[in-house]
Order: structure tokens, then sequence, then C-alpha cells
């Protein structure tokens, strides 16, 4: 009866995984290895592509573009173009932060917890969880993004200016080693539920329903990956030694955020990064 | 913590987009 209930707990956050993530990761790898039947992503790879794929989106993600539609006919410099592409970055995450939210929420007993409490827990795992998400659009030589209709080169990424290009890599570096493991989109489900749900967080006030929360969506995460992955080895426990590395990521990634409001003075940072940025680390 | 969070604390409560916020 145990077992149901974990696979009962498996089962419903895939479901809502699939219903707050528009990009699974089986689509990313579909469109990745040219398999989806439509046409390919727009492949950025330098600064000249960059300003088309933005054309070629030309839609909500891209706010800045709706108020200048002369933007074709300007001759832009490269750090105009790299900030607007910063800010269409900043837009998308926040956008990729009210389907964490929505995600958190769904996961039985969340809502029950201390709201200051599920403040903390998004404000700590947010960024965690949406590393972690950009594994699967990822391959060693770019990533998927504007929900995979884009391609963007790690080699252009690579060539932004300074700390533009310094972004990104410890990223990949991360994510090809992380899709060695092979997990898919009901792995994943339960996987961020573990990550959400770090009992230790700075400044949580009720840590024990939290930890009790995470404890069974681990036995579910567990009896999982060996039902999903028989031959995988220690798979459990390679799962969870990434969240070491997620730490390191996350903190490496607000500095240099912090260091981008420093040093670009036309930099405005979206109010809700904001707000999860300060204090964080 | 809430009150220094306010538009997490919005989309916790009722999902607003951040934009709407």
């Amino acid at each position: 009866p145990e077992s149901a209930d974990l696979r009962a707990l498996a089962k419903h956050l895939y479901e809502s995984y699939l219903k707050y993530f528009p990009l699974t990761k089986a689509k990313a790898r579909a469109i990745l290895s040219g398999k989806t039947g439509d046409s390919a992503p727009f492949v950025i790879h330098d600064m000249k592509s960059l300003t088309e794929g933005e054309q070629f989106i030309n839609c909500r993600q891209m706010p800045l573009m709706e108020q200048r539609p002369d933007l074709g006919m300007v001759q832009e410099s490269p750090d105009e173009v790299e900030l607007r592409f910063f800010h269409s970055c900043q837009f998308r995450s926040a956008e990729a932060v009210r389907e964490v939210t929505e995600f958190a929420k769904s996961i039985p007993g969340f809502v029950g917890l201390d709201l200051n409490d599920q403040v903390t827990l998004l404000k700590y795992g947010v960024i965690e969880v949406l590393i972690i998400m950009m594994a699967p659009l990822m391959n060693k030589d770019g990533t998927l993004i504007s929900y995979g209709q884009i391609f963007m080169t790690r080699e252009f990424l690579k060539s932004l200016r300074k700390p533009f290009c310094e972004m990104m890599e410890p990223k990949f570096e991360f994510s090809v080693k992380f899709n060695m493991l092979e997990l898919d989109d009901s792995d994943m489900a339960l996987f961020l539920a573990v990550i959400i749900l770090s009992g230790d967080r700075p400044g949580l006030l009720n840590v024990k329903p939290i930890e009790d929360l995470q404890e069974t969506v681990l036995h579910a995460l567990e009896l999982q990956l060996k039902m999903n992955h028989p031959d995988s080895l220690q798979l459990f426990a390679k799962v969870l030694q990434k969240m070491t590395d997620l730490r390191q990521l996350v903190t490496d990634h607000v500095h240099l955020i912090q260091l981008l409001k420093k040093t670009e003075v036309d930099m405005c940072l979206h109010p809700l990064l904001q707000e999860i940025m300060k204090d964080l680390y | 913590l809430q009150e220094k969070h306010k538009i997490l604390h919005k989309l916790l409560q009722n999902g607003n987009t951040p934009d709407e916020v």
C-alpha cells in the first residue's frame, strides 16, 4: 500500500509538471535531435543572427521590440544588443518563476505550510529549479531558448563581452554531466519537488513539516528511479549529489548578476528577480 | 518576509503573472 501511495504521488507530480512546464525534456530532445517533423529551430550564432532571431520571434518575449518597431532599421552597437537580449532572458525567467510557483503549489502539503516558509522555499529553490530545467534544453553545442523555437550556440554565448560570456558556461558544464544521468520528465518532476522542499533553507520558521514532505517525495523518487532505471546503479545517490553542485551554481550566478548591476549603467533587473536575489547568498 | 517579497507572496496567493503584479 505504501508503494501505491508513492506511485500515486509520482503520477500527480508528473501531471503537474506537464501542466505547468510547456517545454518538456521529451519535446526538447526531439527538437535537438531533429525528430519533430516541424521546421528546425532558428540558430543564433552571431550578433547578426541574434537580431534576426529577435525579429523571428517578435512576440511577447520581446517587449522592447514592440516598443521600438524601428529596431530593424537602426544600427545598434553590440552592447545594446547584448543588453536587450539580457532583458529578454529576464522576462522569460520571471515567467518561469511563475510556472515553478504553480508547480510548487501543486505539491501535496505545500500550500498548508506557513506562508513565510513557502516564500523562503521558493526564494531559495527557484533558481536551482530553473537551472535543472535548463539542462534538458542543452547539449554540448548550445541551448534551446524561446520555448524551443531558437537554438543559441555555446560558442556565441562565450563570445559575448564580460561578464555576459561567463553566465552560461558553468550551466553548460553542469548540464552536460547532469544529462548523462538520463532522467526523463517523470523523474524530473519528483527531483524538482525534492529541491523545492529543502528544509535547510535560511530563515525557515517551521522545518519539521517541510522535512516530512520532502522525505515522502524522496521515497517516491527512489522508487521511481528503481522502476524507471533498473540498470542504473546508485542513480538515486547520483541525482541527490547534484544538489550540492546546484547550490554553488546559484551562488556564482547571483554574484554575477550583482556584478552586472554595478557595471552596466543601463541594466535594470526585473522586480521579481530582484526580490528573489536580494539577500539570497 | 512577506513584506519584502510582495510579488512572490502574491504569486503564491493567487497566481498572477509577474507583469500583472
